[in-house]
């Protein structure tokens, strides 16, 4: 129906910015219907204005800065609706250190009332896990679950 | 936590009997290049019902048997095994651990388990129905899909929000 | 050495006059998330002579102009001066250095230089034709865009080969 | 001509086998005509088989295994048309430290004769560069090109 669409998108927009404004520590991000008359066909635009900058099309956001929008768009509709797990593949790929550390502290928080599987090369990320799953492969070709001892004073912790 | 543990068997890189413990809260993936992260969460995909080989980074079906090595031969099945624990009911079945199953032969056949009973597809989809689990609520992230997530057409991302409501 | 600097003003995010100098061998071009990096890349392109607005990642062509901040108000032209060494005589020109510059005006006027001499945006265009620069020589190689090198269609692929023929 | 792109098409080829086995260590790559028959309009495909794996489906290789692809076929087709510079935006995105020591050792060799200019967030790629432009924003939404004190002894080169 129509007024649950509403009810639902009115609270992933007011998440969304909050959420962008964490993520990025200031700035605003909006979500408007591309057809307001048209409530329950419409599409969804985003807008997104990192602290300081002006609203624009996203398309001219920078490859980090459209990474962390996403990443605000993404728990701001888990905050809504909650999967009983959540599993990122690389999301962190292209964001710089500050960047993932503002990240990793939102993931941690969400961290702590729901599953998160989280694929990732950054060692930052890494450490913020509680828990760290591996994957190698010895014999080419073949792939084995191992486990990794948690040694975080390790200067390597590939 | 929901996602108790995997166990992949034949299932693309996975060639022996590989099983994975997961933990609740947050848990890092990590391994070299092409050791098999991403194959993890195609597998997760795969037993949950996916039958969109694009998504799964295959043409066929068939791509994710284990097609051999320099130094072994191809299998002829595919196996994996998911067990969920359903403390807080989210399944709409009245058990607190449940663990699904879906095999590929090369062949062609399929078989599907619910708690090592055989099922058809369809039940084993319509299982995670209302949970909120799948591509359209992005609840799973693939690589490199991140992006996608603004570029989607505007009329794509309704559908998302739709699944919220 | 080929590039050797570039002055870039009221393009996109570089509001002040700006310069960076070039050096042979590899350089590496660091900064935060959205500080311009990525900036400079278009600039170098639309110098010299892209004229595809989203291979800029801008809907008008006019969305390149510094459109202001919360503190500063937008600019009216967008300028770039691209200065290169010509040793090997890559350039159809006979001279050590040249200089190319382009400017758009929000009014949609535009101006183009060769050694600040007056041209067209095609003679701009013919000076690089054979030198191999542009985005099908693989030359210029955008953020997000490595994947599509093995995503590309066979046939899009064979136009990379032919240029490199 | 026909004869022409032939020629260019061999030439690209080997040299990808070759850049391929360097990057990975081993394996073996090849290109190969869609359509034999048609050498004037045939499209090209790839194929890719890394070191101890069978030859198979590039869509079936991994982020990094693709990004790693894709750098040989660039180096092979820049062996065969160098142009007069190279510009590379954030091409180790995918890549585990590694994969991103062997891409820098062939990138360094390259650089000997050609300009490159690379952006990255990688510590590795900054640290084999041999000169360092930096950009930054510290009025907001302003971009100001500055030098780079190079001290590479510093734990944080960002
Ligand atoms: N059916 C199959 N049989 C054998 N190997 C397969 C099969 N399907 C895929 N693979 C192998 O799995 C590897 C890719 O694994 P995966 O995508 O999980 O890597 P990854 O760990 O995510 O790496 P990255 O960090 O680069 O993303 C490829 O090398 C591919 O050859
Ligand atoms: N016309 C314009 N006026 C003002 N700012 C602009 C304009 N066009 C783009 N920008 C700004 O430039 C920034 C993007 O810069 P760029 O893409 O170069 O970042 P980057 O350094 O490559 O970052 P990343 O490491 O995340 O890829 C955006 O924040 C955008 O707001
Ligand atoms: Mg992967
Ligand atoms: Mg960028």
């Amino acid at each position: 129906s129509a007024e649950l669409f509403m009810n639902t998108f009115e609270k992933i927009k007011r998440n969304f910015h909050s959420m962008f404004r964490r993520l990025f520590g200031g700035g605003r991000a909006e979500l408007r219907l591309s057809d307001p008359e048209d409530v329950l066909a419409s599409g969804i635009d985003i807008l997104a204005q990192p602290p300081g900058k002006k609203l624009e099309n996203i398309a001219l956001l920078s490859g980090g800065e459209r990474s962390l929008t996403a990443v605000a768009l993404l728990f701001a509709t888990y905050m809504v609706k909650p999967s009983p797990f959540c599993l990122l593949d690389e999301i962190d790929a292209a964001l710089d250190e500050n960047n993932v550390g503002r990240f990793v502290s939102m993931l941690t928080e969400f961290g702590r009332q729901s599953q998160f599987i989280i694929i990732t090369h950054n060692k930052k990320t890494v450490a913020s896990a509680s828990t760290l799953l591996g994957v190698t492969m010895e014999e080419s070709g073949v792939s084995k679950a191992v486990a990794i001892r948690l040694d975080r004073n390790a200067p390597n912790t590939e | 936590m929901f996602l108790k543990s995997i166990e992949l068997f034949g299932f693309k890189s996975f060639a022996d009997r590989s099983r994975l413990e997961f933990a609740d809260g947050v848990s890092a993936l990590l391994g070299p290049n092409g050791c098999g992260k991403s194959n993890i969460v195609d597998a997760i995909k795969w037993v949950l019902g996916e039958q969109a080989t694009k998504s799964l980074r295959a043409e066929r079906m068939e791509d994710v048997i284990f097609n051999g090595t320099e130094d072994r031969k191809a299998l002829n099945v595919a196996e994996v095994t998911l067990t969920l624990s359903n403390d807080e009911g989210v399944l709409p079945v009245d058990m607190p651990e449940i663990s699904v199953r879906r095999r590929l032969f090369r062949s062609g056949d399929s078989e599907y388990y619910i708690n090592n009973t055989p099922v058809k597809l369809r039940e084993l989809r319509e299982l995670f129905y209302d949970t909120g689990i799948g591509k359209s609520a992005y609840s799973i992230m693939e690589q490199g899909k991140i992006d996608q997530v603004l570029s989607n057409k505007p009329e794509e991302r309704r559908h998302i929000f739709e699944e919220a409501a």
